[in-house]
């Protein structure tokens, strides 16, 4: 069959059920394994953490798209924490290999990371739906509209630059991502750098303080923030 | 993954950037 923009659109959501089909929603054995080797065991934590932002996630999800598309919400909110744990698997089995350790207590008990990993994971699932959307232009499903990224660090009230310190990690882990979407992901990493991360609010300003005083070179006459 | 510009330098890692040794 000729491809056309709704089947390759399907295919795109297709393609994420098909991998996303044998993930758990909850944490696997090898990352309970993970958790278990922790000096500070992160499982009751990350469990209490993915069940609260679930009920924001669905709460504004319901609010932006129409109280009678909660359902919805709740299947993109399980399609997201299947490639939370998955995405979080791979990157620890990666990092193991590359730093030789086995126990990720400061990493794993860092909420920023699980909030910023899931963001990422969640943004994936909105926008392989939104692509959908764009590409077979249907009336019906312009509902997607106002979860365009940065809908998803907003609601999860997450800071734009944590969100940046995970695309790469996430890209580099998870081969099922298509060209189209490692360029959304590639977009919204521009859109961080050249305004997001630029609030007044941003961690990138204690970031850059820190830096300067490790260097020495701390200007009081101009703050930071300037 | 190959039009992707990769920004961590070489043997840097997600521990690194979240503060972890």
């Amino acid at each position: 069959l000729p491809q056309t923009p709704v089947r390759a659109a399907m295919s795109t959501i297709q393609q994420l059920m098909a991998v996303l089909k044998s993930a758990s929603d909850k944490p696997t054995e090898k990352l309970i394994l993970y958790f278990n080797d922790c000096t500070v065991n992160p499982m009751e934590s990350i469990l209490k953490r993915v069940k609260e932002l679930g009920c924001t996630f669905k709460e504004k999800f319901a609010e932006a798209v129409g109280q009678g598309c909660s359902e919805i919400g709740s299947q993109r909110y399980g399609l997201g924490t299947r490639l939370y744990y998955r995405v979080m698997e791979s990157i620890l089995k990666s990092e193991e290999k590359r730093l030789s350790i086995h126990n990720f207590s400061k990493l794993l008990n860092n909420g920023i990371f699980h909030t910023s990993l899931l963001a990422c994971a969640l943004e994936v699932v909105i926008a392989t739906y939104g692509i959908s959307r764009n590409t077979s232009q249907s009336n019906n499903m312009t509902m997607e509209t106002d979860l365009s990224f940065p809908w998803i660090i907003n609601i999860l009230d997450l800071k734009a630059f944590d969100l940046y310190k995970v695309i790469e990690s996430f890209i580099k882990v998870e081969p099922s991502l298509t060209r189209e979407m490692i360029k959304h992901l590639e977009c919204c990493e521009h859109q961080i750098m050249e305004s997001l991360a630029w609030r007044s609010d941003s961690p990138l300003f204690d970031l850059i303080k820190q830096s300067k005083e490790q260097d020495g070179q701390t200007d009081h006459s101009e703050p930071a923030n300037c | 993954t190959q039009d992707y510009h990769f920004g961590l330098e070489e043997g840097e890692g997600i521990s690194e950037l979240f503060d972890c040794d």
